[in-house]
């Protein structure tokens, strides 16, 4: 899976809880029938995409620069 | 338009606003108008009109939160996580959550409330996040300067949902720039550290052999205290300096900071006489350590290693670089080339036989 490839536990972690946070990456693991690889991915491919990076589906270094940066987190509209 | 899932919009044009708490780093006033002036971003644009209420709660209440705060959205401490906001709908709809634990300012520093609250406001009436990288509705916060203007991407999503302002002057925002269209123009361009950067309002367009595209960002991620919308700038690679220019001011800048004691002003830094008003365009040839200043149809050349005017300028430019025969919007060396650039036109001039030997469009750097 690509965002081991690095072989950096924190960096999994920092992006896993990024996706968690701004990219519902939980509630879609849990919608979806498929691995949480897949979702990961894709919701990294998402995120690139918004934020004008390359789109590799990895968490790269330039991705994870981007997720340290400060933001706004919109709350979902589920109650 | 990427507009919140179901679209949720206000039915109503006037709408309501509550302030539950404040900040202890900055005064009760100050948040106030922080509040009210993002409010203004947004009511100048649509048909949109905000009421400040007191003894109620309004449709959209503002408040301060520290970690966990029962929306399930806990806020992280300084840092990363500055503020969320729901979007519309009764209660909890349209109200904004600040971090308590952020350094709110209303100043450059980080993290301005004005600029975060105009940002929030945005979900509040019904904006997602934006793709464009100069949008205030772009998901992390870049920086901060007092010129802000309303992106066209943000103007152009919120009147999606509530239609253009009454007004029958109809205001436009800044565009950010898309380095593969052949009509762009530049404000500056330099070389730095054997990249080359082109400036176009608030925005580099950054070349570098190592990467196959142009990096498109904002000049305030590398150097804060830059003004946007540049005149001119050139690279003094042997004290590895770059100067930006703006009006009558030029500033100095070494990696990412601004020397200290810049902004001076051009006439006691180089010695224009006081009806240079500013440049147009300006570049240093590395073998000799002269710098050419381009304004108007004249150009002046000024020699690094003294420090001083050489005698006998301005000159015309058309005269002594044969081709050059437009105002020079921009020009940097590149080997044995000045390129010339006016308007979305660039004129290679070859230093070694002093005549251009070739003219394109302005894009060709950018990969396209």
């Amino acid at each position: 899976f690509p965002v081991f490839q690095d072989g950096l536990r924190q960096n999994v972690e920092t992006a896993w809880k990024y996706l968690e946070k701004y990219y519902n990456l939980g509630k879609d693991l849990q919608a979806k029938n498929v691995t949480s690889k897949e979702v990961m991915a894709e919701k990294l491919r998402q995120m690139q995409q918004l934020f004008g990076l390359k789109v590799t589906g990895n968490s790269d270094p330039e991705t994870l620069r981007a997720m340290s940066k400060p933001r706004c987190g919109v709350p979902d509209v589920a109650p | 338009y990427a507009i919140t899932y179901n679209n949720p919009r206000w039915t109503k044009t006037h709408l309501t606003y509550s302030i539950l708490n404040y900040t202890p780093y900055l005064p009760r006033a100050v948040v106030e108008n922080a509040i009210e002036r993002a409010f203004k971003v947004w009511s100048d644009v649509t048909p949109l009109t905000f009421e400040r209420v007191f003894e109620e709660e309004g449709d959209i209440v503002f408040s301060f939160h520290r970690g966990d705060h029962g929306d399930n959205n806990p806020f992280d401490g300084p840092n990363y996580g500055l503020a969320h906001t729901f979007p519309p709908g009764p209660r909890l709809g349209g109200d904004v959550h600040y971090d308590l634990d952020e350094t709110w300012t209303d100043n450059s520093e980080n993290f301005n409330l004005f600029y975060v609250t105009a940002h929030e406001l945005g979900h509040s009436l019904g904006l997602t996040h934006s793709r464009d990288i100069g949008a205030l509705m772009f998901p992390s916060y870049t920086w901060y300067t007092e010129d802000f203007v309303l992106n066209q991407d943000d103007i152009n999503r919120i009147q999606a949902l509530y239609g253009p302002s009454p007004n029958p002057i109809q205001p436009t925002g800044a565009t950010t720039p898309h380095p593969c269209d052949s009509h762009l123009t530049f404000d500056a361009i330099t070389t730095f550290r054997g990249e080359v950067m082109f400036f176009k309002g608030r925005f580099y367009i950054r070349v570098n052999n190592f990467m196959p595209e142009a990096e498109l960002n904002l000049i305030g991620i590398l150097w804060p205290n830059l003004p946007g919308k540049l005149d001119a700038a050139y690279e003094v690679s042997m004290i590895d300096q770059v100067r930006y220019f703006k009006g009558n001011k030029v500033w100095a800048v070494r990696e990412q900071s601004v020397l200290r004691g810049f902004p001076r002003d051009i006439h006691s830094f180089f010695g224009f006489p006081s009806n240079v008003t500013h440049i147009d365009a300006a570049v240093s040839e590395e073998e000799t350590g002269k710098t050419y200043f381009f304004v108007d149809h004249m150009y002046w050349r000024y020699d690094e290693n003294t420090r001083s005017m050489d005698s006998g300028y301005p000159r015309l430019t058309a005269e002594d670089f044969p081709g050059i025969n437009d105002k020079v919007d921009d020009v940097f060396q590149k080997g044995e080339n000045f390129y010339f650039f006016h308007q979305s036109v660039q004129h290679r001039f070859n230093l070694r036989i002093r005549r251009v030997d070739d003219s394109r469009d302005s894009s060709t750097w950018f990969n396209c």
